[in-house]
This record gives C-alpha cells, structure tokens and sequence, in this order.
C-alpha cells in the first residue's frame, strides 16, 4: 500500500526541502521504492536531486493543471529506487490557475490516484512551499499524514499552532484520515536554553509524536543540493546523512506500529 | 522625504523578519523615526515588537482591503520612534480577496501615500512573506528599495536570481522607480567553503550592492522575539545587537552617498 506523506510547514526555512529530499534518499537506499513530488515553485527538492532550474520540462505543475498522467512526468535520480516529479517554473502559476478549477484541492490527490492504485512506490513524500496556500492544500488533500521539520525557535513554535490548525481545517472539510506523521526537529542546535523550551513545550504538547532523532547544523547537509545529490551519496559519513538514516529507522519503525 | 524599503525574499527563512525588525529598531534608536509594516501573515514582525497573536486588532490587512488610513491603525513599540503597522490573522485571506480588486498591486502604495506626504516617518521596512505572490507585489510597488537579505548557502543563490526577475518584472510594468537597496548575508557563517563561495559569486555579480556588514549566527537574535523586543532591547552588547547597529550605519551611509 502507497503511504503519501505530505512536508508541510508555512513557516520559511524550518528544512522541508532537506528533510523531505533526505529522508526519501534513506528509505530509497534501504530498498523502498520512493517518489518526492515537488509541489514547491522554488523547485528546490528537484535541483537537490539532480534537475537544476531548466532541466526538468514536465512535472507537477503538468499533474496539476492539465491532469496529465503522473507516470509520464516522473523522472529518474541517482538513487535506483528514488524517483521524482519535478517542480517547473510553470509552477508558480498553479495556485492562480487552480482557483476557479472544480475540486481545485483534490488536484494532486487525483494525480496520484493511479499510481496508489498500481502500487508503484511504498513511500511519496511531497515537498510543500512555505506559505499555507492551495499547493500546501493539495498536498495535505493528497496525502495520509503530515510531517512537520520545524526548528527550535520562538517563530517555529507560532508556526505550530498554525499549522495544526490548518490540518484540523482540512481534516474537517476535505480528508478526515488525514494524520500527523511526526514533528522533526531541524538545524538543531540542543545546546541553546532556547531549543530546550522549546522542544520541552513541543514534547508536553505533542508527545509521542515528535521524533526522538533530531537533525543537526551539518555543513554537508547545505552542501549536497549543489551537487544535486541527497547527502548519503554525497558524503554518507556525515552527522546530516546519518542523521536522516537514523531519521529513516525511526519513520518504519513507527510504521510497523500502526 | 520618506524612504520606504520592502525586505523580501522568496526563500523562506533568510532572515527577513530578523532583518526588518532589528534594522529599523536600529534606526529608530538613532533618532529615525522608523515604521515597520508587517505584510506577513505570519505576523511575527508583529509579535517580535510586543503584539503576539491576537493583541493586534487592526492593521495591514485593514489598509489593503478596506482603504483604512494607514494612521488609524500604526501601533507604539517599546522603542519611540519605532511604530508598526500590525499584521492580522485576517491577512492570511488578503491576496484572495485582492485578486478582483481595480489596481490591486497598489492597495499598499495607496495606503502609504498620505504618510509620504505628511512626512511622518524617514524610512518604513516593508516585512514580506516567502512568496513571490501579491503580498510581496504589494510591497515591491509600494516600496522605493528592496533589500534583500540571504543565507550564503546553495539554495539562496538560486532564489536570488529568482527574486531579481521579479524585481525587472515590477520595474517593467509597476514600479520603474523601484531600485536595490543591498543585498545582506544573515545567518552568516564565514567559516564554511561552501559560505565563502556563494559569497563570492554574489559580490562578482553585485558588487557595492552587498553590504560589508554580514550578520551571524548569533542565539540572541532567535531569542529576543519570544520577549517582544528587538536585540537591542534585550542585549544591546550582543554580537547580533551589534552587527545591526553596524548594518544601520553603513545603510545610512550608502543612503547618504545617493
Ligand atoms: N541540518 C542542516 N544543516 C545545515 N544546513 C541545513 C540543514 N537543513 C537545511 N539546511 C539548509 O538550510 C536552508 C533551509 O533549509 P530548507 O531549504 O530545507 O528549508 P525549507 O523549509 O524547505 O525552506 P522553504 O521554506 O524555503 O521551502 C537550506 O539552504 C538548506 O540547504
Ligand atoms: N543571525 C541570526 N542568528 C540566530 N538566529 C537567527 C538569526 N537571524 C534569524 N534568526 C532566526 O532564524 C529564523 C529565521 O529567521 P527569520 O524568521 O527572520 O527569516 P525570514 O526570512 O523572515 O523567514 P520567513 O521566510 O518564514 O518569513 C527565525 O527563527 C529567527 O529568529
Ligand atoms: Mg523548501
Ligand atoms: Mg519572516
């Protein structure tokens, strides 16, 4: 069964892309078959995986607005079992062209319905903007659960509730199953009195749901998109990679819990 | 004559709210008088100067949509000659309900031509969010400059040339007038070899536009919000504190130099 992962999180910078790009690249190295779906314009997942601006013609935006089959937009990356649909620069206008479109927030959970259908991927994790917008919609329509990076910061902690309440909204309104995969923490500095209070008051408020691997500030980590790889191709050894290895253990084995 | 300058980048968590704040406080401390318009759902421009969620009532959001006067809704910080104009939860709908309105990239410029002509204030930062939407429009046609903050990292060079396409773009058909204020490392990591090269390619292609100040990772920066005070306020001897009283001067020299 297709698990759809929605990295969602309005608040800039909180590692969406990073987490997103790397924590598929684990599951993908430990033989699972893996899609990101970019549904961000900056198309920062689709350079990290090997398509800088340009290289990718077709992709979510094609999914989106011209129901074009996802199967056909899919592309490859160095990982053998880690594929891609590409953000493009068309992108950018989805959100205005998807206003007036009947069902305009089940888009991408009908582009993705064939391949839930065909079974082709156990995990898609789709990489979400920074805004909480109709792209952040249709994923969180698209998707089984949410997976929150956020850092820990006093702005990260306002962006939280923010968030959660968007997620009751579209539990409400448009997909009642939808679930909350985990709160990771991202560029994670423990040594601050700041990050403490501020994980003390995620863990009280969301317990068991928030992750116990954290990521750290790793150089390799800012590193390994320019070379359109995820860290564990570019250096495997790193704090980063294996921080998201460590991050992708922990993901199945809450799976199997379920 | 009032200066107003839109603080944005497309890339999220760059340090533009940071930015807005601790610069215009800066100012503000140096006998400016200073408004800062929060122009960010997210509101924490708002929250970082004493108004977390709900404690402003009215503010950008009134002014875009209801062509409130900006005056009737400009709020005192703990700095005096610092004001802002609020952002609302109501904010969040603001685009949509732009979208049909006659001129709706200017309902900001509207909305701040009667403080350019009272000459109430000498310079506004325009806080924006991590979009290129109508938001961030709003702003880049209001606004005289754009400075633009930027980690030295890989995907903030890519949002740059990004950004500057839009930048052409309202010079083209909103805003000829519209120029670069700088451009600002934040964040700022001088250690690393991935920062001394995305810092040099930036300076290769901007040249005096990069600013000799650069701001570093400093914790007194994420925590002084939770307070509702600028760095300044909190720990006017931090290296945070400092490196923005410093960007404060060599921004009022360059402006000097115009
Ligand atoms: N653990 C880490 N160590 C070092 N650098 C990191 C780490 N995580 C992310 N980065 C870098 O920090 C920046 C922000 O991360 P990222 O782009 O993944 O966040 P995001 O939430 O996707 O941002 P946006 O809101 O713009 O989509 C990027 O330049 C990224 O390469
Ligand atoms: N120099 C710094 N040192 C330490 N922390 C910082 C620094 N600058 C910003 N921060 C913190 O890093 C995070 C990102 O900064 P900030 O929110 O200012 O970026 P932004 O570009 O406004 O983000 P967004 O795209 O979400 O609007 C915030 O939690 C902020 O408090
Ligand atoms: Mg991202
Ligand atoms: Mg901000």
């Amino acid at each position: 069964r297709t698990h759809v992962v929605a990295v969602s999180n309005q608040k800039g910078g909180e590692g969406k892309t990073t987490t997103t790009v790397n924590l598929a690249a684990s599951l993908a190295a430990g033989e699972h078959r893996v899609l990101v779906v970019d549904a961000d314009p900056q198309s920062n997942a689709t350079s990290a995986l090997g398509y800088p601006r340009g290289a990718a013609s077709r992709g979510t935006y094609e999914v989106l607005v011209q129901a074009a089959r996802a199967a056909d937009v899919i592309v490859p990356t160095d990982l053998e079992r880690l594929s891609l649909m590409p953000a493009t620069p068309d992108l950018a206008g989805a959100e205005v062209e998807l206003v007036d479109a009947p069902q305009r927030e089940r888009a991408l959970a009908r582009g993705l319905a064939p391949l839930r259908a065909e079974g082709t991927f156990d995990f898609v994790f789709i990489d979400c903007p920074p805004s909480l917008g109709l792209l952040t919609l249709n994923a969180l329509v698209a998707a089984d659960t949410v997976l929150v990076p956020m850092q820990a910061k006093y702005f990260s902690l306002e962006g939280l509730s923010a968030l959660m309440g968007t997620v009751e909204s579209v539990r409400a309104h448009f997909n009642p199953a939808l679930t909350l995969e985990g709160i990771l923490f991202c560029l994670h500095d423990q040594r601050t009195n700041l990050a403490r209070q501020v994980v003390t008051e995620v863990r009280e408020h969301f317990g068991g749901a928030v992750y116990d691997t954290t990521i750290p500030v790793n150089i390799r980590l800012s590193e390994s998109p320019s070379f359109g790889k995820p860290a564990l191709l570019y250096d495997i050894a790193s704090r980063g990679a294996q921080a998201y290895l460590a991050l992708a253990r922990e993901f199945l084995a809450r799976r199997r819990e379920e």
